[in-house]
């Protein structure tokens, strides 16, 4: 059974898409097998793992509101071997409303997703990640992440709005165990955008660290212009530059990811 | 009649709530009377202005799904006179979903703010900006706000997923001149966190300014520290900091985006 992980965090710019195409990459390079959906209708995920995704491709949009197959969406990511992709079109800015009113609305995905896994082994092999990649909400995108994930990979820039929603955050989660989803865990934060030049990086570390100790990774990924350089090239970091002191963070985060699901 | 600007981006931590309060902190210090809305369920627009907004203060939630008047709702803002807001609590997080249903469920801003300019000159006198903070995400909060103002104000980070939206966003004004709102107009693009020791805000900004001339603000607000210091303290980068590159860069903002109401 794979690892079902949500990067969800409804603060924006955070690096939930940097995280969820790096991590995966970097899973998929030490052997995992991995696939990535993409809920966010931006698309950034798409994009920065070369994926066609214009209006009318099929994606998550044709699964989780005109309930078409899963297999039917998913995509060999170009360059890096094991590593598939769900792209996300602009199509899917319209789901939240049209799926209000649908039957089991919050579960689309996780039906979906039960029934690939169920049939399509001889596509990919057995799978070892689904990594999904949120977008800045906690609307029924979002929601359906939640429900279809066991885990929540939180990334959390280490800025003080960021950590003002951590909370916010984390009663979700709270909530969705509670009516949806028992056995979801929050099995990592994962500091971004880490700058120790200046003082409020480092406060907000200790802060987060002191409140979660066991959850948040040892690994922090620096600020470096190399990370978002990547995505205008369509590729990873780990693609366009993988002996920069980003690709080595992520890597890093990846191993230690892999190494235990925390069951907290 | 003042000028009613929505703060808006989907793509998420572009730098919208940074924008909305020290534009206005910085319109209110130039003599111009000012109210913030906050539109976003995580209060980062709250918390930079030291308002009150933990669950149950009466805020835009109330005026938005409980009908409320917006009177009931605004606070002075401490330590800046001119400056008033109406803040946005967690509560705001469920109004989306409790709107989808409701009639005239894009119109409600627009009414509330109406009626509440028709009669509260006592309160402030006459007002001559009001300025609307907007969640990550094209939902109904955000389209409220659209309908509501008259200009959209879009802060453009300096990087390639915000570039990569920014088409997106033109699109949906597009939708709401024609459907909803015909008087809207885009009168600025700021560009923000601008770092002009990489390769990319250059070429960012570059390519903004060649596709849309004459609505690139002059002024870039640079990356820097002090800016995301200060809502730590409850205060804009203009309280905490004044000499700042950043505080400064946002008082020329100001200065440029009171000077005209480019008419396009
Ligand atoms: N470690 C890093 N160093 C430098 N830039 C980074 C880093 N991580 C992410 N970025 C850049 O910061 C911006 C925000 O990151 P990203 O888009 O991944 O966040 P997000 O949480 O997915 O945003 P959204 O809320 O819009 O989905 C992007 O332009 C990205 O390239
Ligand atoms: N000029 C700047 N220099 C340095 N940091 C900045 C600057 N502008 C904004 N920031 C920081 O970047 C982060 C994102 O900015 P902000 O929260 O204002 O964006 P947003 O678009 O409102 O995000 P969201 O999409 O979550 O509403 C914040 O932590 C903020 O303090
Ligand atoms: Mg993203
Ligand atoms: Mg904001």
């Amino acid at each position: 059974h794979p690892r079902l992980v949500a990067v969800a965090n409804q603060k924006g710019g955070v690096g939930k898409t940097t995280t969820a195409v790096n991590l995966a990459a970097g899973l998929a390079l030490q052997g995992s097998r991995v696939l990535v959906v993409d809920m966010d209708p931006q698309g950034n995920a798409s994009t920065a793992l070369d994926l066609p995704h214009e209006p009318g491709t099929p994606g998550v949009y044709d699964v989780l509101v005109g309930g078409e197959p899963l297999d039917g969406a998913v995509q060999e990511v170009p360059g890096i071997p094991l590593l598939w992709g769900i792209s996300a079109s602009v199509d899917l800015a319209g789901a939240e409303i049209e799926l209000v009113s649908q039957v089991a609305r919050e579960g689309r995905l996780r039906k979906a997703l039960r029934e690939y896994l169920a049939t399509h082994e001889k596509r990919h092999g057995r799978l070892d990640y689904v990594i999904i990649d949120c977008p800045p909400s906690l609307g029924l995108l979002t929601l359906n992440a939640l429900v279809a994930a066991d885990e929540v990979l939180i990334p959390l820039q280490t800025e003080y709005y960021a950590l003002e929603g951590l909370s916010h955050l984390m009663g979700t989660v709270a909530l969705i165990q509670e009516h949806l989803n028992p056995g979801l865990r929050i099995t990592g934060i994962l500091l971004t955008m880490y700058d120790g030049r200046t003082k409020l990086a480092p406060q907000v570390a200790d802060e987060v660290r002191s409140h979660f100790p066991e959850r948040v990774l040892d690994t922090a990924i620096p600020r470096t212009v190399r990370v978002s350089e990547a995505p205008s090239y369509g590729q990873t970091v780990l693609q366009y530059d993988p002996a920069s002191p980003g690709a080595r963070a992520y890597l890093a985060a990846a191993r230690e990811f892999a190494g235990g699901a925390i069951d907290l």
